[in-house]
């Protein structure tokens, strides 16, 4: 192991009850990815290898590690650190990486090296777990498993695979270490834009009692599944944006992360009832007070942003692919 | 009466515990300003599913079925798209104690599970049942 990145304790926490380390791999010269690895709590030189990612893109897997499955945990609302009896690590080495460079207190060095697509992003990630397997090639012999939620979806898969390209190059011996991977895991997560999240939302509203049949029918009816598509336009965009208004004004202050569960107050993600278009128009618009109705894509959005942050669009390509 | 987890990542004596230098920017939950300039791509990972598949890897799905961000519904679109053969039916599975954690079906290199009555952060939401699922698909357990 990599005795510098060693976690000798942590602060409200007595003793850990397993090996931790925390520091940085090495995504490219410039990129520095921070994680946490924890060792398993049954058989560390057994149990199998996963790795996770928390999605955004751009938040932290440490939401992970000390929300959601982490050995210790602060829950919704609570302000203090507590011990975790169903930890991941149960029976299973936990790699936390933050991904990609900018997230959490993963660092670069260039300000192009903040900006990321899958493929890049998937790219940087195995660097990063091979320069960890250089750290810590006791557990090369460990089956690997990647996981990840939510944008993890995305990156998931896309790891998975860039590891298994990498094991090719293996049998036609032009690098030397092959990754154990088994398989990968992910929990609600993006994979097909064409039919899962924005296009199915308005069912998902209508088979939770949200809005009424009438409204689930006039979007079908005028092909507004295809509303966020720039490539398959739909067949009647104003009755389309009226309709996505009116849906959105109907699930507006419920919880969009559990539709049951109540919104937290000053809870992180979950104080958020806006959802991410919300939150990705809030990072076009800045500080303005300016305000869009909910559902343009990016061809629609291209004039303000043209005379507004004319930056942005050097950042983007003009085909919407 | 700010979020916990933020205050607790960038007090000093924890940076320092993670061995964080100095030099590195304060802790965000989500960093908006990657979000913004990161390039979604079009083609989404739907077609890594049946590259991987080809290769014999494992792969399990699982979904929270209340969550409003990631809907299960639109999973369920894509996964009957694969049009994959199906080994085993959609039936319930359990925790320990006798309760409904969920329905699985599994098909030929996917596996598909709900995590009923909670949303997108279903391991800390019903952390019993999701670490269960998680240890024993890892562990080839039933």
């Amino acid at each position: 192991a990599r005795m510098q990145d060693l976690v000798l304790g942590l602060p409200d926490i007595d003793r850990l009850n397993a090996d931790w380390y925390s520091g940085y791999l090495d995504a490219s010269p410039t990129k520095h990815l921070h994680y946490v690895f924890v060792t398993s709590l049954t058989d560390p030189i057994n149990d199998p290898v996963v790795l996770w990612f928390n999605g955004g893109p751009g938040c932290s897997s440490l939401l992970a590690l000390f929300q959601e499955h982490g050995p210790y945990v602060i829950d919704d609302g609570e302000y203090y650190i507590k011990t975790n009896p169903e930890p991941w690590n149960k029976r299973a080495n936990v790699l936390y990486l933050e991904s990609p460079a900018g997230v959490g207190f993963s660092i670069a060095e260039l300000i192009s090296d903040y900006q990321h697509n899958d493929m890049s992003q998937s790219k940087d990630a195995l660097a990063a777990l091979l320069n960890w397997y250089k750290y810590f090639p006791e557990y090369l012999r460990n089956d690997l498993y990647i996981s990840g939620e939510s944008y993890g979806g995305i990156y998931t898969p896309y790891l998975a695979w860039q590891v298994h390209q990498h094991n090719q190059l293996v049998k036609v011996k032009k690098v030397k270490t092959k990754l154990n991977l088994k398989g990968f895991i992910v929990g609600n997560g993006a994979t097909e834009w064409d039919v899962d999240i924005s296009p199915s939302f308005p069912d998902v509203m209508y088979n939770f009692n949200l809005i009424p049949k009438s409204m689930l029918d006039t979007y079908k009816a005028n092909d507004c599944v295809n509303y966020f598509n720039d490539l398959k336009p739909p067949t009647n965009s104003t009755v389309c944006n009226d309709t996505w208004n009116d849906i959105n004004d109907l699930w507006d202050g419920l919880n969009w992360y559990d539709l049951f569960r109540q919104v937290v107050p000053g809870g992180g993600l979950l104080k958020q009832s806006a959802s991410e278009e919300d939150r990705i128009r809030s990072v076009l618009i800045g500080n303005e007070t300016k305000t869009y109705k909910a559902g343009y894509t990016f061809l629609e959005y291209a004039p303000w942003i043209k005379k507004h942050i004319p930056q942005r669009l050097l950042e983007q390509s003009s085909h919407p692919l | 009466l700010g979020d916990y987890l933020s205050d607790y990542a960038n007090r000093a004596d924890v940076r320092r515990a993670l061995n964080i230098p100095d030099h590195v920017q304060p802790w965000l939950e989500c960093n908006d300003s990657i979000n913004g300039n990161y390039s979604y791509q079009y083609e989404g990972s739907f077609w890594i599913y049946k590259i991987m598949k080809q290769y014999g890897y494992k792969m399990l799905f699982y979904s929270g079925d209340t969550d409003g961000a990631v809907p299960t519904y639109g999973t369920r679109r894509w996964i009957s798209m694969l049009n994959w053969p199906v080994k085993k039916q959609w039936t319930p599975w359990y925790t320990d104690d006798n309760q409904v954690s969920g329905y699985i079906i599994s098909y030929e290199g996917l596996d598909f599970a709900t995590i009923h009555g909670v949303g997108h952060m279903a391991p800390q939401w019903k952390r019993r049942d999701v670490t269960k699922l998680f240890t024993n698909w890892i562990h080839n357990d039933p």
